[in-house]
This record gives structure tokens, sequence and C-alpha cells, in this order.
């Protein structure tokens, strides 16, 4: 069982940041 | 999410920056310029040399000296995250400075790197920067998490 806990602890986590690396970059006005 | 865990973490996460001046104690980080050398990393072209000399060097335990760059070094990343972001944060407790100066406050020191995570993470070399914390022990990805969502909620664009 914390094994599946790690798990999808893991899956929360890396679905987080690689929405994170998807999201539209920061750009500089003008 | 405690305060004290949001301090330990984003000091780990803070020592994967390879700068200068120590950064691995409470201490080491109330004057304000391991900060802003992390910050220099981060977007060069923002935190330039120009700003960075503003900055006090060798402050000691002079307190109003470690506020006042404290100070530079919160309205530093409150204009990056307005002028170049986008990003105005509202409804958040801003860091007090005045605390992390005078008695080394981690809750209020937590607060301060937090918001310097949320240049990291928003900056133009992100993908780096996000690489490395998903590298990181899960403990600490946790709680780093935790913290850009909560700086998340209260962006506004």
């Amino acid at each position: 069982d914390s094994k599946a806990a790690a798990s999808g602890s893991e899956g929360v986590l890396a679905n987080f940041f690689n929405s994170l690396l998807s999201k539209k970059p920061a750009t500089s006005p003008g | 999410m405690s305060s004290v865990e949001l301090c330990e973490s984003l000091m780990i996460w803070l020592q994967t920056f390879e700068i200068r001046c120590k950064h691995e104690t409470v201490n080491e980080l109330t004057d304000g310029v391991a900060i802003c050398e992390v910050l220099c990393q981060i977007a060069p072209s923002f935190f330039d040399a120009n700003w960075f000399g503003r900055i006090k060097q060798g402050v000691g335990d002079n307190w109003r000296l470690k506020v006042s760059n404290l100070k530079k070094v919160l309205k530093g990343i409150l204009d990056y995250q307005n002028d170049i972001l986008g990003q105005q944060i509202y409804d958040y407790r801003m860091p007090d400075v005045n605390a992390i100066g005078e008695r080394e406050d981690p809750e209020e020191l937590g607060r301060l790197l937090q918001l310097t995570l949320g240049c990291a993470v928003n900056c133009d070399h992100k993908e780096k920067y996000i690489n490395i914390i998903m590298g990181m022990e899960e403990a600490v990805q946790v709680v780093v998490m935790n913290a850009i969502q909560e700086l998340m909620t209260k962006e506004k664009p």
C-alpha cells in the first residue's frame, strides 16, 4: 500500500511539474 | 505545509544553485546577498550587475543593513513579477524583511524564498530549474509544489 501511495504521489508531482513546463513561457513586455 | 517545512525545503532547493557566497544556514541568508546571487542567475538581464551593485556586501551582524538589502530583494522580485512576468500577486502576506534581518525568522525567510522560487519556475529558463526540482527528494518536491500552488492561487494575470 505504501508503495502504491508513493507512486501515486510521484504521479501527482510529475503531472504538476510537467504542466508547469508546458505553461507558456514568460515574455518581456515590448 | 508548515512554515518550518517551507523554509527547510526551500533552503535545500536554494543549495542547488552554485553561487559564490555561503547559503546553507538561515543566518547565511539573512543579509540577502545569496538570494541576490540566485536571482542574478535566474534572470540576469533583469537582476543585472547594476542592481546587484546596490546590495551591500559584508554587512556582518548589522541588522539595519541586512534589512536594507532584503527590502531591495523583495522590491526586485515584485518588480520582476510585475514588469517581466506580467503577474501581480494579491492577497499574499508578503515576507516581513525586518523579522528576517533582526531575528532570523525562518517563517518569514521561507516566504521570501517562496517568492524567489516563483521567479525561477516562471523565468525564461524555467525548464532548467523545474527539471532540477524534479530530481530532488520527493518530500522536498511536495513542499515545493505546494509553495508554487499557493503562489499560483494568488496571481492575478
